[in-house]
């Protein structure tokens, strides 16, 4: 799973 | 994305030109919490650190992330650069004592215990998340110490917390419509904040009524 799919929003 | 992490997004911006106007406009950082832009500073240079990373012409998505990331941190530095150069002279040292130390040092512990994965990206990010949750508290502190609120600088909080409550309705959105279940940190963290810009907002809300200056009890 890649984590910068988690972190999409700032 | 969708219309409440575009809105959120735009306030969050207006908030900031809101922040840099007040300062240009009087030639003077009164009443503004440098403890509160310190604070947004490692915020953004903790959690952006993946600016080193990515591609930005990756996805739309990601170039939009990217334009809005340096935008934060550049504006952001400015400011700080404002209040301690250009404008130091009317910066309100003597109220401005909120110790952020223990702020940062809280948000450390937690995102040592709390995070998505063990890298130290993700923990990193974790620390960002929590601070973040904090980072307003110098400023409305700062407030309260000297009781009267300028208009652009009530406005500038209200808008960073209207922000806030729009993201709240993008992460209600994502939940139902991407299935994104595992965000449990930026939702808890990010309705912490929202909650302290609350107590901001019903006083804020009181004062626009009545037609006064705000004041804080």
């Amino acid at each position: 799973e890649d984590s910068s799919e988690d972190h999409d929003e700032l | 994305m969708n219309i409440f992490r575009l809105g959120g997004d735009m306030l969050h911006v207006v908030s900031i030109f809101l922040l840099l106007l007040k300062i240009q406009t009087s030639h003077s950082c009164a009443g503004l919490s440098l403890k509160t832009q310190i604070l947004y500073m490692v915020v953004f240079s903790t959690r952006y650190l993946d600016l080193f990373f990515t591609k930005p012409w990756h996805s739309a998505l990601t170039f939009y992330n990217t334009i809005m990331k340096i935008l934060f941190l550049s504006s952001s530095a400015y400011t700080i650069y404002l209040m301690q150069k250009r404008y130091k002279h009317t910066y309100d040292k003597v109220h401005d004592t909120f110790r952020i130390q223990y702020l940062i040092a809280a948000a450390a512990v937690l995102a040592l215990i709390f995070h998505l994965r063990l890298t130290v990206f993700e923990i990193l990010w974790a620390f960002s998340v929590f601070l973040e949750s904090v980072a307003i508290l110098p400023q409305l502190f700062l407030l309260q110490e000297t009781g009267e609120v300028e208009n652009i600088t009530s406005h500038y909080i209200f808008c960073l917390g209207g922000y806030r409550t729009l993201y709240i309705f993008n992460w209600v959105w994502r939940y139902f419509t991407e299935h994104r279940r595992n965000q449990w940190l930026a939702w808890g963290c990010g309705t912490v904040q929202t909650l302290i810009y609350a107590d901001f907002f019903y006083y804020y809300i009181l004062s626009r009524k009545q037609g006064k200056k705000l004041r804080l009890p």
